[in-house]
């Protein structure tokens, strides 16, 4: 049987006109060894659920990408991961959303797929799940990178009300969300 | 955001997707990847899915779930159906990416923004590492 692995970080306004050649190579280090590590699990005979979650660890422990440490940071400057993970041969799926001390959310997404009956947790009751289940804990702190914090503070300089996404191109920067009046800009 | 999709030697699928979310965002607003059918889905009938974007219109439009639909019920490729969901993205308004995995092995990676960093590795061990457009 063929097995393949597949990955993302993330999509936007990346341009290469605004990377740098070292920050291009490190995203390129970071994504390469993410499927290295997939790929010795999945070449070991393991599952398809074990190399994604293999492979995703690796870019939420790079300070890189916006998941796990890295993330960007909400209005209260707080880090709020979220993760979720799908077993395409039981249609088990696991889920969390807003928390901040998890290391490695998506763990604990497959957590909630295989030691609860649920399949979405959020906030205190998922880090008091993940703390059952032996995950890894952090302190917020170890989410933050000052890239991100000073992300943030641009972001609260030019306007409050707007949230951005993390690569966002031009014309969403001036994309109205009616609702909100909540404009989106990278 | 970030997001595998994986095929394995006994020939199941699995997806996941993990985020930091949007900068400034407030209220406990919630994005797509979290959300089983919208960010993430996976089914060995059709494909593994995890998307990357405006989080807010891949909810609305059930993206992950949706490219599973149009394989299932319509026949369609993974780069059919991805791209055509992608599409209904856009018609919304929103911005993003897709990373798509059949049963049989073909992978689909669209997206409508300037770039999305992206990678795959074949069972030779075969790695592409994409950046830009």
């Amino acid at each position: 049987n063929k097995y393949i692995l597949v990955i993302h970080g993330g999509a936007g306004t990346i341009l290469k006109k605004n990377m740098d050649p070292a920050k291009e190579a490190a995203y390129v280090t970071q994504l390469t060894k993410a499927l290295q590590k997939g790929y010795e699990v999945i070449r070991g005979g393991k599952t398809s659920l074990d190399a994604v979650e293999a492979a995703i660890r690796v870019l939420e422990d790079s300070p890189l990408f916006n998941a796990g440490k890295g993330a960007v940071f909400t209005h209260d400057g707080r880090n709020e991961l979220d993760a979720a993970i799908m077993d395409g041969k039981t249609l088990g799926a696991g889920a969390i959303a807003g928390v901040t001390t998890i290391r490695n959310p998506i763990s604990a997404a497959r957590a909630v797929m295989e030691k609860s009956s649920h399949v979405m947790m959020i906030g205190l009751g998922a880090e008091k799940f993940a703390r059952q289940c032996n995950l890894e804990l952090v302190d917020p702190a170890y989410f933050y990178t000052r890239e991100r914090w000073e992300g943030l503070q641009k972001a609260l300089k030019e306007d409050s009300t707007k949230a951005v996404l993390d690569h966002g191109n031009k014309k969403s920067q001036r994309t109205e969300v009616a609702a909100y009046k909540d404009n989106k800009f990278g | 955001t970030v997001g595998a999709v994986a095929l394995d030697k006994m020939g199941n699928l699995a997806a996941g997707t993990s985020t930091g979310g949007m900068t400034n965002k407030k209220y406990g607003r919630v994005g797509d990847s979290p959300i089983i059918g919208a960010g993430t889905y996976a089914n060995n009938l059709t494909a593994a899915i995890s998307c990357t974007g405006w989080g807010e219109f891949y909810i609305r439009s059930v993206v992950a779930h949706d490219v599973s639909a149009m394989m299932e019920y319509k026949g369609l490729s993974v780069a059919e159906a991805s791209a055509l969901a992608l599409e209904k993205v856009a018609k919304l308004g929103g911005e993003g990416g897709i990373i798509a995995l059949d049963k049989n092995g073909r992978i689909a990676m669209p997206f409508n923004t300037a770039g999305m960093y992206r990678g795959s590795v074949t069972e030779n061990g075969k790695i592409e590492v994409e950046i830009y457009k």
